[in-house]
């Protein structure tokens, strides 16, 4: 699998280690993902890297690659950010990969092994739910709503109603909400806010768990959040060009 | 204050 710029796979490591130490890549004709529980159980994260995203690939038998992300990420960090990365797995001897770094002018090429692990990943299965409620809008917004609100208290409540979508955090000695509101004023896509919602709803969650998953906005310009009653909610980055997404379901508390 | 549900409430080993 060769990557034009390895800055997608660093940011997609930065948008999972937090959360999830060591997972298996299934890696098949059509991509590399992986789905992982983060250890408190509390987030499930499913990345995709569709055949799109690669300046080559080529995945002659499914193979999965047992990864333990802290390794995976001090390698990484070896490549420049503009540095063409391939992964390279061998299906004779599968204990670890080769990783090869070059830089367009080819005058530096580095290369790496990685050594497999045995991770007996459970797989869940996530069903497609259809949402009661979809807001799209973008991600740095998002983010600085979170990353802001989750200083004023542990617990995110978002709801979503005609009024738009209304984030509250609440602390021991201070309170806060912010209402967005659908944007038709903007023409840039990636800068609108969209909502739509069967019925009114409001759930919450773990300010620390959204703030790690905020992380993502590097990976896409916009977010989308769907909800729906007593669900997990799913926080998805699509990248450009169907390069692939990351999806996070981050369980609910119960109120 | 609100109590912390699981993933596994939600979603079943595929």
């Amino acid at each position: 699998a060769r990557l034009p710029r390895s800055a997608v796979l660093k940011k997609i490591l930065d948008s999972v280690k937090d959360l999830v130490k060591e997972t298996n890549w299934d890696c098949n004709e059509e991509g590399m993902s992986m789905q992982a529980l983060d250890t408190g159980r509390i987030v499930l994260v499913e990345v995709m890297l569709r055949e799109a995203a690669f300046e080559s690939y080529a995945c002659e038998v499914p193979m999965t690659l047992g990864i333990d992300m802290e390794p995976f990420g001090k390698v990484l960090r070896c490549a420049g950010g503009d540095e063409k990365v391939t992964i390279k797995a061998s299906r004779n001897d599968q204990d670890h990969i080769e990783l090869v770094f070059e830089n367009e002018e080819k005058e530096r090429m580095s290369a790496f092994e990685l050594k497999l692990m045995d991770i007996d990943g459970e797989h869940m299965a996530v069903p497609d739910a259809e949402w009661g409620a979809e807001i799209s809008m973008p991600s740095s917004e998002f983010k600085k709503i979170v990353m802001d609100l989750a200083e004023i208290g542990s617990d995110l409540t978002i709801a979503v109603s005609k009024l738009g979508v209304t984030f509250t955090a609440q602390g021991n000695n201070c309170k806060g909400s912010m209402v967005l509101q659908p944007s038709t004023a903007v023409d840039k896509k990636s800068e609108q806010v969209a909502i739509s919602f069967t019925e009114p709803l409001e759930m919450t969650f773990a300010a620390p768990y959204m703030k790690m998953i905020t992380k993502a906005a590097a990976l896409s310009s916009t977010v989308t959040l769907s909800l729906d009653e007593a669900c997990p909610i799913c926080v998805r980055y699509e990248m450009e060009d169907n390069a692939g997404h990351i999806k996070y379901y981050l369980a609910p508390k119960e109120d | 204050k609100p109590r912390q549900l699981l993933i596994s409430r939600f979603f079943a080993p595929a």
